[in-house]
């Protein structure tokens, strides 16, 4: 059992610190406090956004947070994945440039997930195969727009 | 495999019977401030029996139910999703560990774009639901070698409130009716876990980050 | 003390009315559970954005909620004056008209007092006299240009 | 009155020292992620005694020295903000409740004009910061009947961390040494309260939503 989360510990570590220096242009990597105990331990993520020194997590400003717990949830997902993904305005925090990075590597995932994203942000917007618009008129019901589908993107 | 299709019936902000159709690879789903989006994540939740009332924003489940149907004050109000996967050409869900799930999918990938150019006119999906060209393929979940079509595989929740407030839930597979914990095993063979890390709520991605240490460990646990 | 409280609420319920219909397009007001006892009572927000039947606050949309919260702040902040406000990121649940309806806002508060606004969102940055860049270049300290310092919209 | 500039020496994210020049009306901070945006906010709460280490994002106070002061290894390390307000004409904070502050003050703001002139250019602040034309005034704070010029009031907070990781904290007012009660006193006559909401950091703006209904009522308790 502590040979089957070694395993999976090393593979999402590994995933993780390639994903987080596309993601943060900088380097991080997990951690556990106690190696030989891993089940008495907990799990650090260790992040040096864009080269910076290493700081606490809680110190991490709202974007460089969001970029590292994103880089985790992708590299739990490289390791087993899931066939959906839906994720619900999770780059509210950051600025466009990182919106961008985001959508792209989101793309990236999409060869080997379904991935339903909710979002504002136009770079997210421009870089789906396609958008379904949700809208309520004033005291109605939801109505639901297909917009902009593109089966022929679908089919690789 | 993917989600082709969430159906939403008199569920939350979705007054009378909704389609969501779903093709595989990136969506975006994009709207104003309160129209819905966050609704239709919900659904998925309910539907997948993933999460509790209040992870759904419900403080109790009868919440779930649209007001509309609620204060038109019939006896019983019922609420429901149904949510259905596309299996591809997978016979049965063994074949999830493939090497080449999308190839095996293209073939099938076709019969589907002719139903979504069904509705990719601007019209409000809730109305291009009749002309729907694929039948429903009612899946016998054991097997029957049928390679060349689609292979749906279906989740249906109902919630059914009665007028003094008392609730019922019933899900069903397939419309057969299955218990919760016979909806989570099937779902675990496809990789879909209630303390999974594919549905990210809104407002809780930083949520990793502010986490007790331990309980991030246990996240690697559950995985391996 | 019960009739400062009472007095109290009751202005800060009024402006509370006013502001909501004005970011939300809805009706919303203040409300004590025990009206007769104030102190031992809890203090309620009564939401019907865009006409919409009453819900619990919980079951509000994020940007619903934000705009609820904000009303609630500037309804305080009519009240009683502060001289400055410093608001991180208020914007980040609100789709684009909203940030506009937001944006308008302050500004119309800025008569009262000096708004400081950290936002990422275009209307906002647009709406405001002025725009000050905060910038850090890989592995350096934070630098802060002074952008479109604009001194002869300051004063009235 | 308003904050007329905030400099921040060795504090979080900013090495040096930096100038932030502000003026009345509506600013905008913006720029990209980990820039320093919020810190110039933490930095407010920090010189004002406004906030706990916690609150500033801070385990413990230390964590708020820059950290290339830190690791040079000297045996005190500092960090300080200063927090320079114009009370404009007003002679002393009892003049706030004056019916007219814009129009009392539009005369000094012609003074203030001419310091923003300086700056308005893309340089770096704290490279502009030599040409700084106003002289620092020390406002006596029970005053002196100087109606002309610009009455500006300062607060500091110095934070001196030793090798082993000791601290101490020192607030002055005007360059006057006083306890953090007694600044509160004097913010509060300005009506800046560290309960008060005119604060609303990264994240925080829904907690007045999801908070107990008891602690949303003492908000106006506070008030009264
Ligand atoms: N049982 C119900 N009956 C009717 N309407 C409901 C019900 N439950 C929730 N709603 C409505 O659903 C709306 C929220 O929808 P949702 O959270 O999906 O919005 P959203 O599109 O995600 O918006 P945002 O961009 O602000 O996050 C709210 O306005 C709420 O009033
Ligand atoms: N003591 C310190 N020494 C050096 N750098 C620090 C220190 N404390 C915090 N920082 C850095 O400050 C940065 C965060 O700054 P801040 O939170 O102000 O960013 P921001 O501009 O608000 O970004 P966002 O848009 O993502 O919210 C972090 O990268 C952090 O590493
Ligand atoms: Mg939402
Ligand atoms: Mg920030």
């Amino acid at each position: 059992r502590q040979r089957a989360f070694k395993e999976a510990f090393d593979a999402v570590n590994e995933n993780f610190q390639t994903i987080f220096a596309e993601l943060s242009d900088g380097d991080g990597y997990l951690q556990l406090d106690l190696p030989h105990d891993p089940f008495g331990s907990g799990l650090n993520l260790v992040a040096h956004p864009k080269g910076k020194p290493v700081r606490r997590l809680a110190s991490m400003s709202g974007g460089e947070k969001s970029l590292t717990a994103l880089s985790f949830i992708f590299a739990l997902q490289r390791y087993r994945p899931s066939p959906f993904y839906a994720f619900d305005e999770v780059d509210m925090f950051l600025d466009g440039a990182n919106v961008e990075r985001l959508a792209r590597m989101i793309k990236h995932q999409t060869q080997q997930a379904q991935f339903i994203v909710v979002s504002l942000r136009r770079p997210m917007i421009e870089a789906a195969e396609r958008t379904i618009g949700v809208t309520q008129a004033r005291g109605a019901y939801t109505q639901v727009l297909g917009l902009n589908l593109q089966p022929q993107s679908a089919s690789v | 495999m993917y989600i082709k299709r969430v159906e939403l019936t008199h569920f939350k902000s979705f007054g009378g019977t909704t389609q969501v159709p779903l093709l595989p690879g990136f969506t975006v789903v994009s709207g104003p401030n309160g129209s819905g989006k966050s609704n239709i994540l919900d659904a998925l939740l309910f539907a997948l029996g993933l999460s509790s009332s209040k992870g759904m924003r419900a403080e109790r489940l009868p919440d779930l139910v649209n007001q509309n149907q609620t204060s038109r004050g019939r006896s019983t109000v019922e609420a429901s999703v149904t949510v259905t996967f596309d299996l591809g050409e997978a016979i049965d869900s063994q074949d999830q560990d493939s090497p080449d799930p999308k190839g095996q999918e293209s073939a099938e990938a076709e019969a589907v774009t002719h139903a979504c150019e069904v509705s990719s006119s601007a019209l409000p999906i809730s109305e291009a639901q009749d002309d729907e060209p694929l039948p429903r393929m009612e899946s016998s979940g054991n097997g029957t070698g049928r390679r060349q079509a689609p292979h749906e595989w279906t989740v249906t929740r109902k919630l059914r409130v009665t007028q003094q407030g008392t609730y019922t839930s019933n899900y069903f597979i397939n419309d057969q009716s299955c218990t919760l914990t016979e909806l989570h095993e099937q779902l675990h063979k496809l990789r879909i876990y209630p303390e999974g890390y594919n549905v990210v709520l809104q407002g809780d991605v930083t949520s990793i980050i502010s986490m007790n240490p331990r309980e991030r460990r246990e996240i690697i646990d559950e995985l391996a």
